[in-house]
């Protein structure tokens, strides 16, 4: 099975260490200063696929993650979102074509089965950028947005960065991925009603170990002040999002891309 | 006296807060969501001025505080620092014809003596609006650069940004404020070179008096993981960029406009 995740935000927004800490695993190298300076002055959004191999539990899953460098980081960052929505829909054009094949073995399946998108916790509200980008991609692959760097908030200043946010995706109509919720006292439901009432997700990210005042050693961030810890559900959703995004949700995250977004695009396709 | 400083950044990096922790009186009132909203729609980079008394020690000093809303906030930013410099050279223009009158009493003097650049803390590098906009100051007035928000920084990260930023400053030719260092062993000296070398000034701003866990009630912000504090060495610069605006340099970032920035203003101004 492919299984496909998009990041997207500005350089310097936690991206990289946020995948590498999710996946346990370094999946992208981190760029040196020299290329870094480069990319600042070649003005374009690149797309780079990294691939790795997880093995969760029982199943085998084939784990592409989608980089876009450049997003974000111009003095004019005019439709620097239109590369990402070119790219997400490009891979529903490559199945489409192989699904018309009438030999059908060994489809090769690159759709973006989830984008996270990662808002600056600035504390005050989405910027314009967020909000054209967010739209965009929102309706054409499933959207999840995540606070980056959430150790910038104190609870207070989270919880109303929070409400912000969704007050601005609710208000601006930005189409975000929400877990199916089936019954009332399912348990499963209920699990998909903590997880909603979460987003946008606010994480940490961290591939580093380092101990705790009180002797454990931890997933974090080391501060003169405390350790802000990765794994800890009072500092921050990682978990919720990891259980979301590799355990509880995969299953779903793939069949919506298939039976919502893809279908959409497919049948836009047929009409015209 | 008018001293006048000048903040620029983004918005959401902290200036309002850490005007009104330096000046330990509200001096900028927070705007609320809806003007904030319609500020994101309108597209242009305001200059708000804010005046107060302030009575430090024996003199007492006019303050004013230019803010300037819309700065870095827009998918396009091409020239959003035009308004700033126009404004740092309509003082320089409005007290060249002031001083130009037979009759010199009472001169306004709105001259900017210090520019505080707000640098975002996303542990890479200078973002190229940064590298501009300063370049562009700094060429009229008194640039201190300080790292906003500098409790998303670990002690190390913050090392390796300080030094990044510098090189970037020094590589592109960015004229910093750089406190006057007159000999060797001068205690004054000594004090100097420590402002030197802290540069660029990593703060934290807090209007909000907290308790830390060993009990003291401080300025700073109450994270789950513990309390970063406004006016600790070990935490951030905060202490030593208002020393330096407020106590041991104000008289030299006023001398130093007139005598070395309004002056290059004033010999262009007269051979065009
Ligand atoms: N405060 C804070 N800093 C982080 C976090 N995650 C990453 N960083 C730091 O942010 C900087 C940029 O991270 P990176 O993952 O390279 O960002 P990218 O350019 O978006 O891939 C590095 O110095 C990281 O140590 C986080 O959760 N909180
Ligand atoms: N992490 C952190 N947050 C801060 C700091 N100073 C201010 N903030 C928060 O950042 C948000 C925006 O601050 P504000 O001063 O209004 O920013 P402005 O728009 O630049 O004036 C608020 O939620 C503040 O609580 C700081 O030093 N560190």
């Amino acid at each position: 099975t492919n299984f496909s995740v998009m990041v997207v935000g500005e350089s310097g927004i936690g991206k990289t260490t946020f995948i590498n800490t999710l996946f346990t695993t370094e999946l992208i190298e981190p760029l040196d200063d020299s290329t870094r300076r480069r990319k600042q002055l070649d003005r374009t959004v690149d797309i780079n696929i990294h691939k790795a191999e997880l093995e969760e539990k029982v199943f085998n899953v084939k784990l592409n993650v989608i980089d876009t460098p450049g997003f974000g980081d111009y003095v004019d960052n005019n439709d620097c979102w239109h590369p990402v929505i070119d790219f997400i829909e490009n891979q529903y054009e490559q199945y489409l074509r192989q699904e018309q094949q009438p030999i059908r073995k060994d489809i090769v399946d690159m759709r973006v089965h989830a984008c996270l998108y990662f808002i600056r916790p600035n504390g005050h509200t989405l910027k314009p950028l967020d909000v054209r980008a967010m739209k965009a991609i929102g309706a054409r692959c499933n959207l999840i947005p995540v606070i980056a760097k959430s150790d910038t908030l104190t609870p207070m200043d989270l919880k109303q960065f929070k409400k912000r946010v969704m007050d601005v995706i609710n208000a601006q109509n930005i189409r975000i991925y929400t877990p199916p919720i089936e019954s009332e006292d399912d348990p499963t439901s209920i699990k998909n009603r903590e997880i909603i009432t979460a987003m946008p997700f606010a994480i940490i990210g961290s591939t580093q170990e380092v101990p705790t005042p009180d002797g454990r050693r931890v997933k974090g961030r080391i501060y003169p002040w405390g350790v802000a810890e990765v794994e800890s559900d009072q500092h921050c959703d990682f978990k919720k999002l990891r259980s979301l995004l590799i355990r509880t949700h995969m299953l779903d995250l793939v069949t919506t891309t298939e039976e919502v977004h893809y279908d959409k695009y497919r049948s836009t396709q047929m009409k015209t």
